[in-house]
């Protein structure tokens, strides 16, 4: 009782406080191991085996992600050495399952509310979330002649849970940004890392929320933008991107690769010598040079 | 001692030992030692293409080779293959020579369509050789 009383004044639609931890309220509901699941990167993938196909990705997600690859890395496949950043992998997730819950208003701006849900099952247990990002595109290149300022509310819904837990109240998550659209304005990215993270963390199987976008013209920007016909187009249902850790052996770790390529001749056992050296790293390295020349 | 000298020349052993040029190919490394090699491939050559969408080509290198004798300063070998040489060569010729193998590999960056349909990005580990040694 008390978990869902500290829920339901969660779910009253209040602001997150930063040092909120809503979410530690909530038990894993499958508790399966996934550590099963790790998909081993080069064995043909078992689906193959059986004969039952892989599915198609949607083409706009794809077109997304060929551009990331060539960002972070070359034609042959070498990550490139710019890019200092701990995660080793990103996933796309496309939403399983969305209908529209509103039909909205174009002419006010207001955009038809979504509810979506997103499979879980691709991601490892071994993969760890660092940041994830919510990817909005339009159904048509469109392009703005004003800033337009649009606010987000995000509500969680709790997976459908069997009969013996008892149904929590949803949790809902104000999100206010403001998007300025360009010129063949291509692609939104909000950042959800702190709404999802206690979900990717207890290893849900499925993230099922409703979105909504309420946006009008910045009437900072262009005073005269109260009056006239705004056109809001239809955002295509949003991707989720995921940027995780993966701790397995086979996937490359940059920082650690980085750390001990450094010092080569430096074993494990010897780091804390330097560690308990006075002087630190400086004088252990001329002691060992005096050594050297002895 | 022209006559000496020229007797000399007659002798076939003292007339290769003067040819210069194959006097110094005893000191060229041999042609075919043990370094990296390319072969670059599609993933449609591996049946994974399926599945693996970028990169297009790649090029895991492998190493090819005879292993020389003098192995450590060239190829940082431990002392035990300069032993195995030995033993192949004076000892034992089942046992086999030092072989020439990968000893430094890179990364790879990988665009991959999972079962369900999403789309990931990985970094992988160990896919592209890039120094050879002999052990």
């Amino acid at each position: 009782s008390q978990a869902s009383n500290g829920e339901a004044q969660i779910a009253a639609g209040a602001e997150l406080e930063p040092e909120a931890e809503p979410w530690s309220l909530l038990q894993s509901q499958d508790g399966r191991d996934r550590s099963g699941l790790l998909p081993s990167p080069f064995n043909v993938p078992s689906d193959e085996q059986g004969g039952t196909r892989r599915l198609q990705p949607d083409s706009r997600a794809l077109r997304y992600m060929k551009r990331l690859y060539k960002a972070y890395a070359t034609k042959e496949g070498i990550p490139k050495s710019d890019r200092h950043h701990l995660y080793n992998t990103i996933r796309l997730l496309t939403p399983c399952a969305q209908h529209r819950q509103t039909l909205g208003n174009q002419m006010t701006g207001i955009l038809p509310s979504l509810d979506l849900l997103f499979n879980l099952d691709s991601v490892p247990a071994l993969e760890h979330l660092l940041k994830s990002v919510f990817l909005y595109t339009f159904n048509n290149s469109v392009s703005f002649p004003s800033a337009v300022k649009c606010m987000c509310n995000m509500m969680i819904m709790e997976p459908k849970s069997s009969s013996k837990t008892v149904p929590r109240a949803p949790y809902s998550f104000t999100f206010n940004s403001k998007f300025e659209f360009r010129k063949k304005h291509k692609w939104i990215e909000i950042d959800v890392t702190t709404l999802l993270q206690p979900l990717v963390a207890s290893k849900k199987q499925s993230i099922h929320m409703s979105v909504n976008f309420t946006c009008e013209k910045d009437q900072l920007q262009h005073p005269s933008a109260k009056d006239g016909p705004f056109n809001m187009p239809l955002l295509v249902p949003p991707s989720l991107l995921l940027y995780l850790n993966d701790t397995s052996a086979q996937v490359y770790h940059r920082w650690y690769s980085l750390h001990y390529k450094r010092r080569p001749s430096q074993s494990p056992d010897q780091k804390t010598g330097l560690a308990t050296h006075p002087m630190g790293e400086e004088a252990a390295e001329c002691g060992r040079a005096s050594r050297h020349r002895r | 001692g022209q006559e000496t000298a020229s007797s000399k020349l007659k002798d076939p052993l003292v007339a290769a030992s003067f040819n210069l040029s194959e006097y110094f190919k005893q000191f060229l490394f041999p042609q075919n030692e043990c370094e990296l090699h390319d072969f670059r491939l599609s993933f449609s050559q591996l049946k994974w293409d399926n599945w693996i969408v970028a990169p297009s080509r790649y090029n895991p290198r492998y190493c090819k080779g005879d292993c020389p004798r003098a192995v450590g300063h060239r190829y940082g070998s431990p002392v035990h293959t300069m032993v195995q040489n030995i033993i192949y060569e004076k000892l034992d010729s089942s046992v086999p020579r030092p072989s020439c193998i990968p000893a430094k590999y890179s990364p790879l960056s990988v665009l991959a369509i999972e079962p369900d349909g999403s789309i990931a990005y990985k970094v992988y580990e160990d896919m592209i050789a890039t120094k050879c040694t002999c052990r």
